[in-house]
């Protein structure tokens, strides 16, 4: 979660 | 996702679009910087080395792709389609772009959220899309008459980032622990970049005349 949390944008 | 994230990636690609319609239709390419769409190919390139490992949404997945696919395609217009190529002033395209990448990559392996090589080349990705329009700032100095397509093209590419950065306001005042200062410090400086375009395209825009940089 945490990793997705801060690559979420493009 | 918010609204200012949402915009600043329609914003994105209705440059993308932009830029396309004129290769596309028009066949021309003149007043656009090879170099600069060069490294933007090379900035979506390091930055969605995940796309095929870490499935976010498809939205994301999507729009990489259509991010990649546009912008390796436009350079490949730009380098071999025999009409559009015609229309490149390599002679106005002078920027040593080359010059923005080794520093880009050396910040990248200093400057990191973690020392792997996905992340460093993550943010060898912002480091160099904050710099990546200054070859095709550059051109349009030298340009005489700034087509409309071409001004509008920059002007969308520059706003993106802006409302990135109003995103990342709203984020970090919604979020609990949302702080990503690479992206921040690089996003502020890329739009920071636009100032004076923003400025004389305003101008343009308020006075109904040609857009002119000064050089």
């Amino acid at each position: 979660a945490k990793k997705q949390a801060s690559k979420d944008e493009l | 996702m918010n609204i200012f994230r949402l915009a600043g990636d329609m914003t994105h690609l209705a440059s993308v679009l932009v830029l396309l319609l004129k290769i596309h239709t028009i066949k021309s390419c003149a007043g656009i910087s090879l170099k600069t769409q060069e490294l933007y190919a090379l900035v979506f390139a390091t930055r969605y080395l995940d796309i095929f490992t870490d499935f976010i949404s498809l939205y994301n997945t999507t729009m990489k792709l259509i991010f990649l696919g546009s912008s390796f395609s436009i350079v490949w217009y730009i380098r071999n389609h025999k009409i559009v190529s015609r229309s490149y002033d390599k002679s106005q395209d002078t920027f040593r772009h080359y010059f923005l990448i080794i520093p880009c990559l050396l910040l990248a392996l200093l400057v990191n959220e973690k020392f792997t090589f996905k992340e460093v080349m993550w943010a060898f990705s912002i480091y160099l899309e904050a710099v990546a329009i200054l070859p095709q700032l550059v051109l349009l100095q030298r340009t005489r008459n700034i087509d409309n397509l071409t001004g509008q093209y920059v002007f969308l590419l520059g706003a993106y980032r802006a409302l990135y950065i109003l995103n990342w306001i709203y984020r970090y005042f919604t979020e609990t622990h949302y702080v990503h200062w690479i992206t921040w410090v690089s996003g502020l400086v890329q739009t920071l970049l636009y100032a004076d375009f923003f400025y004389y395209y305003f101008e343009s825009w308020k006075n109904n005349k040609k857009l002119q940089l000064p050089a």
